[in-house]
């Protein structure tokens, strides 16, 4: 389903270069359950913006179900991530001015789902994170935590074949932790792939594989 | 230094209101190493923001060093946060446009230090919480857990007499998240008072005492 080879992504700043990815081997398996586990900085956020389709490598080659991404624009990588990809973001990238029952529903409205629909299922949604009373709450109406799952319930959608979580329980008690792993752990034995960077060993422990990332590389045989 | 009685917080939303804090009683001693601890939605960052000065209380009594502060006006609390309280906030809230050191250096600026000392004492902060090299970065060319880091060299930067940490570690491993620890644990030898909220045990486990908050209360005796 994935295949990287050589992937390295290098940021400008400046008169100098950051870089973040130093030339990455990854082969992932459709229905695979992996974390992506390493050091603050070591680049685990940028590869998921790669995998993800959100960002495109500086050289290398990425294969995303057989096609070669690294050669496709900005509408086509746009396409892949609304009809394959739900991403839950490190930093959440909520709509600060709508509600969150709205937020969850905007994947939906990319793939025309007709919007009595869409308000029905993002409060179904909402109520599978535990927020079935908060869902017109803005996200400033809302703590920390429950922000968090209002990103993890937009992400989970459109029920996309590939979910990438960068770190989804950082705001979050271990009990609903729990919660959000028993949400993965159901779509991943419905046959979805799932992808997860998290430093709290309970929630990298569910990762069937693991890769490891250290200043830009992967570290072992992968 | 910190007395609280019957603190309630009530945020209006819509027609109805939301019950944050419903009658909480807190008293911490100059010193003192408090963790608070409770599930996502419990009212946490509510307690902290209300003690650290950052909001006012619906109803009750809070003696911040022997004052009234519910009687206080606006200028009055910045005052106050400026000169006493170093805060950690769960979305860290750094200035996008400006670099990590002028970030950190902000709470300096307030309190009229001058310009090259700012800037100095910036980077050797940043330095020990491992941001030597990123100290030029502005926040969105940093991962989570430096954007993190960033946020808690700046509470820390006037050396305040109370540092309140909301998730100090939600973005960061177990490593970078003892550094900070170690840091905490310095200031709290040195007499520091120190409150943090956080929801990873080996954190929540370094405060000598600590308070449970469910549903806006505080349990057991406090
Ligand atoms: N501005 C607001 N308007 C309405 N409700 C709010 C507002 N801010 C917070 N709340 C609600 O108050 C409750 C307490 O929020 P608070 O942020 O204190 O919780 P918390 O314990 O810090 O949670 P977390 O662990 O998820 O960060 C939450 O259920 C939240 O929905
Ligand atoms: N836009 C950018 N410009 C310059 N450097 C950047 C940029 N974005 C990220 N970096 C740097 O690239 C490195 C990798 O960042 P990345 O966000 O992938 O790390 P991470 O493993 O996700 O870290 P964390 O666990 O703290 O979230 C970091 O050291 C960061 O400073
Ligand atoms: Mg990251
Ligand atoms: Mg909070």
């Amino acid at each position: 389903l994935i295949k990287m080879r050589d992937v390295t992504k290098v940021y400008p700043l400046g008169q100098t270069e950051v870089h973040a990815l130093r030339g990455v081997n990854v082969s992932i398996k459709k229905g695979e359950f992996i974390s992506i586990i390493g050091p603050s900085g070591s680049g685990k956020s940028t590869l998921m913006h790669i995998i993800g389709c959100l960002d495109v490598a500086t050289s290398g080659t990425y294969f995303l179900r057989g096609k070669d991404v690294s050669k496709m624009d900005g509408n086509q990588l746009a396409d892949i991530r609304k009809e394959f990809i739900g991403f839950i973001f490190q930093d959440f990238y909520l709509l600060p001015d709508v509600p969150a029952w709205y937020n969850v529903s905007l994947p939906m409205i990319y793939n025309r789902v007709a919007p009595k629909e869409r308000k029905k299922k993002a409060v179904v949604i909402l109520e599978s994170v535990g927020l079935g009373d908060r869902v017109n709450h803005l996200p400033n109406q809302l703590s920390g935590g429950e922000r968090q799952r209002v990103a993890i319930a937009r992400a989970l959608a459109n029920e996309p074949e590939i979910i990438i979580a960068d770190e989804p329980t950082g705001n979050l008690d271990s009990v609903r932790g729990e919660e959000i792993l028993e949400i993965l752990s159901d779509l991943h034995e419905k046959g979805k792939t799932i992808i997860i960077v998290s430093h709290e060993k309970y929630v990298a422990e569910r990762g069937k594989r693991k890769i490891y990332l250290k200043d830009g590389r992967v570290e072992g045989k992968n």
